[in-house]
């Protein structure tokens, strides 16, 4: 499988919404 | 540091090296509109708690390294045996023997938050990892063995609110799902078992306790294991927060409250903090993909992936070279593994757009490194992935190249061995 891993995962907000069936990403999530 | 053009990064060579010390000190994460945040800090960092004793050594880079190839060879294996098997070859559990199931390495895994748990609650450090399900930690007397940790281990006979599961109870029963290995039973308490690659397991008995994540968020009895026969590459934390999709996983556990919703931010260098979040809302200018489920790995957080840009360009790979392989995303996993076609078209794009620069040698898994001694600013391909949903998601300057020193630094991607795998 494609693994998307830590370390390109860094900085961004990754949302998850187990109930909706969804991912979300927003950059410059940390501050 | 990092100037933004069109189709290119401007980085200055001495921003690609953490800091020694933790640029963002401890902010009081909130607890508000329902959702409860905790700091996320690099394991190996200087805002660790864990990075103050000094007897826990850090792994070299290249350990790191081989720690995530051996995670990632047992995520394939889990993936390829039960599709192979046609479902778990699932083993008994006793209080001695964990049989070879493949779980997920965590020692790579370097995340970590720290959250309270018993009456009077224990505060532990615990990686925090979306590509296992259960939530263990160590715990007194260590029948077996315990890894050293950090903060003092767990005492269960200290918690006026420790309760163990019977063996007859259902939740025991549902172990198998979430471990991959059909439970034990020692003195009619259930006892869990979890292999994770050929490194590290923990067994032990599987109870609840209160869990505290924040001042104002605690859950009074989460089902959780306490091991009492542990050994590992866990880097001094006291065990492993699952955040899966099972039902034993702490979101699913929590869903009455956070409706399986959790959220978090890995920082941008291990001299920073990020957060974890569960529950709360998007923020406004998030891209969303649907979910979708590996039918071999239903606990694993499936993506519908289907391209890569560099420099502003989408590499010509036929769709077929992603959806034949599937895609998931891991907090557990260090570096993004692509299918070898994809991970080829990338290395050569990146290469060209970089050919100014001088090779150096390999590190581990990462075959393409660069010597930027001779130079204070860096000029780097921008790139991005594609989702079937039409959205690109961009990758961050510093999620794009992996640095050992400054004389090699290296594109932080690696192929799969396999096309299937």
């Amino acid at each position: 499988v494609f693994i998307f891993g830590n370390v390109q995962q860094k900085t961004l907000e990754v949302f998850y919404d187990g109930s909706a069936g969804k991912v979300g990403f927003a950059p410059g999530g940390c501050s | 540091k990092i100037a933004e053009n069109h189709h290119s990064h401007t980085i200055e060579v001495s921003s690609l090296l953490p800091s020694t010390s933790c640029k963002s000190p401890t902010k009081v994460l909130s607890s508000h509109d329902n959702k409860a945040s905790l700091e996320v800090v690099h394991k190996y960092g200087p805002c660790s708690r864990l990075n103050q004793d000094k007897t826990i050594a850090a792994p070299t880079h290249a350990e790191i390294l081989l720690q995530d190839q051996s995670r990632v060879k047992s995520i394939h294996s889990r993936l390829s045996n039960s599709k192979a098997s046609g479902g778990n070859d699932v083993k008994v559990i006793d209080a001695t023997t964990v049989p070879a199931k493949d779980g997920s390495v965590v020692g790579s895994g370097n995340y970590i938050v720290t959250v309270g748990l018993g009456t009077p609650q224990k505060q532990l450090s615990l990686i925090f990892d979306t590509g296992s399900d259960i939530t263990w930690t160590q715990c007194q007397p260590c029948a077996k063995s315990c890894y050293k940790q950090k903060e003092q281990i767990f005492d269960p006979s200290q918690s006026t609110s420790y309760t163990n599961i019977s063996c007859s109870s259902s939740i025991c029963s549902s172990l198998t799902s979430a471990t991959g290995n059909t439970p034990g039973c020692a003195s009619s308490t259930c006892v869990y078992g979890i292999q994770y690659g050929d490194s590290s397991f923990s067994v032990g008995f599987f109870g609840t306790d209160k869990l505290t994540l924040t001042s104002t968020d605690a859950f009074n009895s989460i089902y959780f294991g306490c091991g009492q026969n542990n050994q590992g590459l866990f880097g001094g934390s006291a065990g492993l927060l699952g955040l899966g999709r099972d039902k034993l996983s702490v979101v699913s556990q929590t869903a009455q409250k956070y409706s399986k919703i959790f959220s978090y931010c890995l920082p941008s260098s291990s001299s920073s903090t990020g957060f974890l979040t569960f529950g709360g809302s998007a923020s406004k200018n998030s891209k969303f993909t649907p979910l979708s489920t590996i039918s071999a790995g239903p606990s694993f957080y499936g993506l519908d992936f289907s391209g890569i840009s560099v420099g502003g360009t989408k590499l010509a790979i036929s769709a077929s070279v992603f959806s034949n392989a599937g895609a998931i995303i891991d907090s557990g996993t260090v570096i993004s593994r692509l299918p070898p076609a994809a991970y080829s078209a990338l290395r050569a794009s990146f290469r060209k757009l970089m050919s100014k620069y001088p090779l150096t040698s390999a590190l581990s898994i990462l075959d393409t490194c660069y010597d930027f001694s001779n130079y204070s600013t860096i000029s780097v391909p921008k790139i991005g992935f594609f989702f079937s949903s039409g959205i690109e998601v961009d990758i961050d300057a510093t999620g794009i190249l992996y640095a050992n020193r400054i004389s090699q630094v290296c594109l932080a991607f690696a192929g799969n061995s396999d096309a299937t795998d």
